[in-house]
């Protein structure tokens, strides 16, 4: 209101200063309607978005499915320096607050995106930046870790989009109703998932060797030992299933992925990809969302067999820190134009065994920018 | 930001009425809010 105010006195000062003739008077509304059409048309703008969002949200409680519908503002998003905005972004965050300034900032933030502000390791002055603020640890036990030896642990604070089972040779995960994603896309051409052909089945004998690829045939005999014994029961033979589960982060999550069991990280896998932002908007409209993103996947095995995390990047989050390899970097400028580049890959040593992990600890972080 | 669990379970199929019987299932459903160390499935011994 003060600026509107401010505009419209502006306006009588210059009208009265022209003498207050019939032309004065024809531009004193000209600069306040102007405004204020802009106004109007950027309020009605977002109304019609919440509007949207709410129908949307309000679909999905009755149990519809969301639809795939690709729109401009998409195709708008592929035009944009994504990776470059992100950087700036991370930039952005990683300015200093005066001591005195930080509770009010952070505090505004967690109210924006109900972040827990009593979780926060330390107190909210120490955190210098709000890049610092966001990667925070959490005080000791906040997160209990399930100890039932036989339960799968979330990795991270989220919202679960899917979940299942993955059958059929190319596997695919539905991004949305009408839209789906191969997952060795997503995990890269060189990745060692098993892949079962409908109808096949895998005893836990050699047959299991041949449904991973030479790469990994090393250290699958020592998963051979570790995997359940099969069982007595002749009724009934053991068969292996391969799972997925999409979890996304709200920008208040905590934001650090945890281990969900104990296993060996044998690879990672960098993807630098573009950054789109993942909203659920984003995954309604833009195609290929998580296999065109920078990501970064670890792979590995555990006691009962393939074990992959995929860390996808967005355009506010974009990269990501492994505890594992504290060098490792991501989100950096292109070298080249081509967004199809080969991922780059890492085998951990000692070769076959790779990195030991224990359910719960920590593995990476979604960094700011 | 998204994280994808991709991984590898037993299950049981019946060689009588060739039906899964799946050892592994899932704790959750699709909307569900997590945090870390919460379970998102389960196995049986065998």
């Amino acid at each position: 209101p003060s600026f509107v105010k401010k505009l419209f006195t502006t306006s009588q000062a210059r009208a009265s200063s022209s003498g207050g003739t019939n032309n004065g008077q024809g531009n004193i509304f000209l600069v306040p309607g102007a405004t204020v059409a802009t106004l109007l048309m950027l309020g009605a703008l977002h109304a019609r978005r919440l509007y949207d969002d709410k129908k949307v949200e309000e679909a999905r409680e009755k149990g519809a499915d969301i639809e795939f519908k690709p729109d401009v503002k998409a195709t708008f998003l592929r035009m944009l320096p994504l990776r470059s905005i992100s950087r700036f972004w991370g930039f952005l965050t990683s300015v200093e607050f005066p001591v005195w300034m930080r509770p009010y900032v952070y505090k505004a933030w967690a109210r924006a995106f109900h972040s827990n502000l009593e979780e926060a390791a330390l107190p909210l002055d120490e955190y210098a930046s709000l890049r610092e603020f966001f990667v925070r640890t959490l005080k000791q036990g906040s997160r209990p870790i399930d100890q039932d030896p036989n339960c799968l642990v979330s990795p991270v604070d989220g919202t679960i989009l899917r979940f299942g089972e993955l059958k059929g040779v190319g596997a695919m995960i539905e991004q949305v109703k009408g839209f789906s994603y191969s997952v060795s896309s997503l995990l890269g051409a060189s990745t060692f998932l098993p892949t079962i052909a409908e109808g096949e089945m895998h005893e836990e004998t050699g047959e299991q060797e041949s449904i991973l690829t030479d790469n990994t045939k090393k250290s699958w005999w020592r998963i051979s030992l570790a995997s359940p014994k099969v069982q007595d029961n002749m009724l009934a033979r053991p068969m292996k299933g391969l799972y997925y589960c999409v979890i996304y982060l709200k920008p208040g999550d905590y934001h650090r992925i945890h281990s969900p069991v104990d296993w060996n990280v044998l690879v990672r896998r960098h993807f630098s990809g573009r950054l789109f932002p993942l909203n659920e908007r984003a995954t309604r409209t833009i195609r290929n969302l998580y296999v065109e993103n920078e990501r970064v996947v670890l792979e590995g095995l555990w006691q009962e067999g393939y074990m992959a995390i995929a860390a996808i990047g967005a355009t506010n989050i974009g990269s990501i820190e492994l505890f594992i390899e504290p060098e490792f970097k991501t989100n950096r400028p292109r070298k080249k134009l081509l967004h199809s580049e080969p991922p780059e890959q890492r085998v951990y040593e000692p070769e076959g065994v790779g990195m030991m992990l224990k359910k719960g600890d920590e593995v990476a972080a979604f960094n700011m920018g | 930001s998204t994280v994808v669990l991709v991984f590898q379970a037993t299950t049981l199929k019946s060689l009588e009425s060739n039906d899964t019987l799946s050892e592994f299932s899932f704790s959750i459903k699709r909307g569900d809010k997590i945090r870390v160390g919460e379970a998102l499935g389960r196995w049986q011994d065998s």
